[in-house]
């Protein structure tokens, strides 16, 4: 699964 | 924050303004989809929930504002100032048709069960098909005028460009989203007959003409 990076993405 | 992501940011942003500039200035939005309009405006209103719950940067912020201000003021000029010029005869997709697939798919294909998530989702589901009403139109009228094919090549760019920047992201920081990234590619596989045209016609000054 994804990261969990916070959506830092538009 | 990569290159390929500013780039893209920059493409989008442009993409918003000239269209915003190009209503203005003609006041007229012939050739204008204003479905398609409708779609991204709510696309950024389910994709950016968070804009005060969750800061990432000013310039995240400021972007999500702008991109919702945008959105909603073309809304605003192609619904209500200069509604006699809305080309409603031509702009005739059934956007229901988007909607629905949109919204089963985000409540079957998400990265987590919860709202903001499922909004999230389908913000990006939603955003990879909102141009569709758009060409759509430009292919029901056979051509566009060459300020609307400008607007479509920096939009279309805008998603291409965050391809790219999901390569570098996936290699440099080992980060990659599944969901954005197959809904990044659908949404620039469907330029891919504008980009053709608008490269081989366009920027030859010639007008964008696609076969009706």
């Amino acid at each position: 699964e994804a990261a969990e990076a916070p959506k830092d993405e538009l | 924050m990569n290159i390929f992501r500013l780039l893209g940011d920059v493409s989008h942003l442009l993409a918003i303004i000239i269209l915003l500039l190009k209503i203005w200035k003609t006041r007229s939005c012939a050739g204008i989809s204003g479905k398609s309009q409708l779609l991204f405006a709510l696309t950024y209103t389910t994709r950016y929930l968070d804009l005060v719950t969750n800061f990432v940067s000013v310039y995240n912020t400021f972007m999500k504002v702008v991109f919702l201000a945008a959105s909603y003021a073309t809304i605003w000029l192609i619904y209500m100032k200069f509604r006699a010029t809305y080309d409603q005869n031509h702009d005739t997709f059934r956007i229901e048709f988007l909607l629905l697939p949109v919204t089963i798919l985000s409540l079957v294909a998400n990265h987590e069960f919860t709202l903001i998530e499922i909004l999230w989702t389908w913000s990006i589901y939603l955003e990879a098909v909102a141009i569709l009403p758009q060409l759509f139109m430009v292919s029901k009228t056979g051509e566009a005028e060459s300020i609307t094919s400008h607007y479509l090549f920096a939009l279309g760019s805008y998603r291409g460009l965050y391809i790219l920047n999901w390569i570098y992201r996936y290699y440099m920081e080992s980060y990659y989203d599944l969901i954005a990234i197959f809904a990044g590619i659908l949404q620039t596989v469907l330029y891919c007959d504008f980009f053709y045209l608008y490269i081989t016609k366009v920027l030859r000054g010639q007008r964008l003409q696609l076969p009706a």
